[in-house]
């Protein structure tokens, strides 16, 4: 472990938020990280907020020590199939998905561990072609599957045990869908954001399909982090993999846009871009409140106050070489940066 | 962004637009 303070990079002439390296961790018997995040984890009374590591072929369980350190609690292996990414089931204990596949998502497992018997297991969820996943609060879990014409939305919910409890299934759009948001405060609201560019709504207590809502041409594949109702809009953060710098926006990362679920109209509100002498575009990214993160093609990782539009904090490629991913923790005072050698760092923010 | 730029609006917009929806 080790502590340190990096300083941010100085835009507009002013020092912004800081990040501040509290600890790091290392899986020694990894060689390639895939994705990072974290569980809550409860045993014998105590309940501790774990940071969770994806490899290829297995994830791991990390519980925080004294001083900043790490032990590793549990591996759980899975097999032939590659880890593509780690599904967290926010506000849940001892309980997280991971979704398995080559190119594409082929199935969803659930890892957990039992307080019954102080076991560790996993179990399969869902096998098909899965184009989209994400847990939901309340042990919920949401996917979109494709087989050539037909599209499959479902949402399943989960026990405590691990086991399928009961499901509903959602009235799909036409065109596949890519990424899944909750509509936060609204606990049967979802949104989703689809390969023409639309945000769907979806009443999820019912089924429905409640609207489909262009987002326009001028940033294609947008993928939807965080969706809220307020004053009768709904408010979408949208990130744009394949935006291309643009007078007006610079090179957009993120974007909220305002829609007005009664007429389909919508009107972006604030762009968030790339800070200025930053080359290259975004990659991957995570948002948690007002709070979003990104790693850059550049290597380096930036922060932005999505109320504000810009770029509060950077974190250049290090010594060892680029960034990989870039998670927040249950809320955005802590920052997951992992680089590929399995390497995780922790700041606060 | 002002109403006449997204229309009409509506506070109750989930629980109008879940009655106007197909089942």
């Amino acid at each position: 472990a080790g502590a340190g303070q990096l300083t941010p990079a100085l835009l507009d002439g002013l020092r912004e938020e800081s990040l501040q390296l509290v600890s790091k961790l290392k899986d020694s018997s990894s060689s390639c990280a895939v994705d990072v995040s974290t569980m809550w984890w409860g045993a014998a009374g105590s309940k501790e907020l774990c940071v969770v590591t994806a490899c290829e072929s297995s994830v791991s369980l990390w519980k925080p020590l004294a001083s900043d350190h790490w032990e590793k609690l549990h591996t759980w292996q899975l097999g032939e199939i590659p880890v593509i990414q780690i599904v967290p089931l926010p506000d849940t204990c001892n309980l997280m998905c991971v979704a398995l596949g080559d190119l594409e998502i082929g199935e969803i497992r659930l890892l957990l561990y039992s307080t019954e018997n102080d076991s560790f297991k996993q179990s399969l969820v869902k096998a098909g072609n899965i184009k989209a996943v994400l847990g939901l609060q309340e042990r919920r879990l949401v996917s979109s599957c494709r087989t050539g014409q037909e599209q499959q939305v479902e949402m399943v919910s989960l026990a405590e045990t691990g086991r399928n409890k009961d499901g509903q299934t959602l009235m799909p759009p036409e065109e596949t869908v890519l990424a899944f948001a909750e509509v936060e405060g609204m606990r049967e609201a979802l949104v989703g954001t689809t390969a023409v560019n639309s945000i769907v709504v979806w009443n999820l207590k019912t089924g429905q399909l409640l609207k489909k809502m262009h987002i326009g041409c001028s940033y294609l594949a947008s993928i939807c982090h965080r969706a809220y109702s307020d004053s009768g809009l709904l408010f979408v953060v949208l990130s744009h993999p394949h935006a291309k710098e643009s007078e007006s926006c610079g090179s957009p990362a993120f974007r909220l846009v305002a829609f007005n679920p009664r007429t389909a109209r919508g009107a972006g509100v604030l762009c968030s871009s790339l800070p200025p002498g930053q080359a290259g575009r975004y990659l991957e990214g995570d948002v948690q409140d007002t709070s979003a993160v990104a790693v850059l093609t550049s290597g380096a990782i930036a922060v932005w106050d999505l109320l504000l539009g810009h770029c509060t904090a950077l974190l250049p490629p290090g010594p060892q070489g680029s960034w990989a991913l870039a998670r927040w923790a249950t809320s955005s005072a802590c920052l997951l940066a992992g680089q590929r050698d399995g390497t995780v760092c922790l700041y606060r923010y | 962004c002002s109403e006449s730029d997204l229309g009409p609006i509506s506070l109750n917009w989930f629980e109008e637009l879940s009655a106007e929806a197909p089942p």
